[in-house]
């Protein structure tokens, strides 16, 4: 093996390294706690659909696109059960994003239905009113029969010129089924995530060029 | 002269001590575990750059993809001045790379990073 962290030098060479390495742990401004459980197994199998082992993209499975960010939401509010009912405020945030990435298309992706001991919680989003958009109940692009659903917020985000900070959307969701007679374990609805589908115009290495553009003399 | 070299050139490979020798893709694989970042470079686990290595033959064989400029350079390092080196072996193709990654803020990001893996080698 040519690298052994240990003999790692001060700058590594490679171009990929390099780049990662300004992404790499303990840069600044990274927090700990990286992600887990179903967004880091969604994004696993994006991947393998999209690339092989080596990390080629596979021939004609292409993505559409050269970047895809996987948003978490942030939740905010007390406690989410009412009842039969779940309601979650969540926020997404989409501050710093880089300038050469251009926003293609944007999914929500959540669970529609979960099983439960008894009946099922039946689950659907609401777009939060803000400013002079309403709220409204965001319907999914396609309708799974099992498994994860989209619903499609691209109008929401990309409006006009003006960049938009955060998305607000409600989770909510309902017990449906025959009432138990005893008392239901309270159950977390897996939280929803954003995709971004972008178009980076550097899907270079090299930084945009530190020095200004020099005209021959 | 051209009419020599084309004689000779049974003789070149054989003196050059076969294939391997000329100009060819080497691999060159790196693996992340090794760097300590397989925690937040979640795919691949292996990155093979590859690079081309070696010495460009007198006679530009057709499958370099080798431009016309490298032909006459070759000439004339062999014909007229030593001085003026080979053409030089480097990568003539690339592919991207797919990079699944956890950013600081907790999310994960797919990029495409392009031209990442050599795929074939040209003289110029």
């Amino acid at each position: 093996s040519p690298l052994h962290p240990g003999s790692l030098p001060a700058v590594p060479t490679l171009p990929l390294l390099q780049a990662l390495q300004t992404r790499a742990p303990g840069s600044p401004g990274w927090r700990v706690g990286p992600s887990s459980g179903q967004p880091l197994r969604y994004m696993l199998n994006l991947y393998r659909r999209a690339a092989d082992r080596e990390g080629r993209p596979r021939r004609g499975r292409s993505l559409g696109t050269n970047t895809i960010r996987l948003v978490q939401a942030s939740s905010h509010g007390g406690q989410p059960w009412a009842g039969r009912w779940y309601m979650q405020p969540l926020t997404y945030l989409l501050e710093g994003q880089p300038e050469a990435e251009h926003l293609l298309r944007a999914t929500v992706v959540y669970l529609p239905s979960l099983p439960l001991a008894r009946g099922r919680l039946l689950c659907a989003l609401e777009l939060v009113a803000a400013g002079k958009t309403p709220g409204l109940l965001l319907s999914p692009t396609a309708r799974p029969r099992r498994g994860w659903a989209e619903v499609d917020v691209t109008p929401y985000l990309a409006l006009g010129n003006s960049s938009v900070r955060s998305l607000a959307l409600q989770h909510v969701c309902v017990r449906a089924g025959r009432a138990g007679g005893g008392h239901d374990a309270p159950v977390l609805p897996s939280r929803p995530f954003l995709l971004l589908y972008l178009n980076d115009t550097q899907a270079g290495l090299a930084p945009p060029a530190a020095e200004p553009h020099r005209h021959r003399r | 002269d051209t009419g020599t070299l084309a004689h000779d050139l049974p003789n070149y490979l054989r003196e050059q001590g076969g294939e391997k020798s000329d100009c060819s893709l080497r691999p060159f694989p790196v693996s992340f575990a090794q760097l300590g970042w397989d925690h937040w470079i979640i795919a691949p686990h292996r990155y093979n750059p590859r690079y081309c290595k070696g010495a460009c033959p007198h006679l530009l064989r057709y499958d370099y993809h080798a431009p016309n400029h490298a032909v006459v350079q070759s000439f004339v390092h062999q014909l007229v001045d030593a001085n003026v080196p080979r053409p030089s072996c480097v990568p003539y193709r690339y592919s991207p790379i797919s990079v699944l990654m956890i950013e600081r803020n907790g999310g994960i990001l797919y990029k495409e990073y392009e031209n990442m893996i050599a795929e074939s080698c040209t003289c110029r």
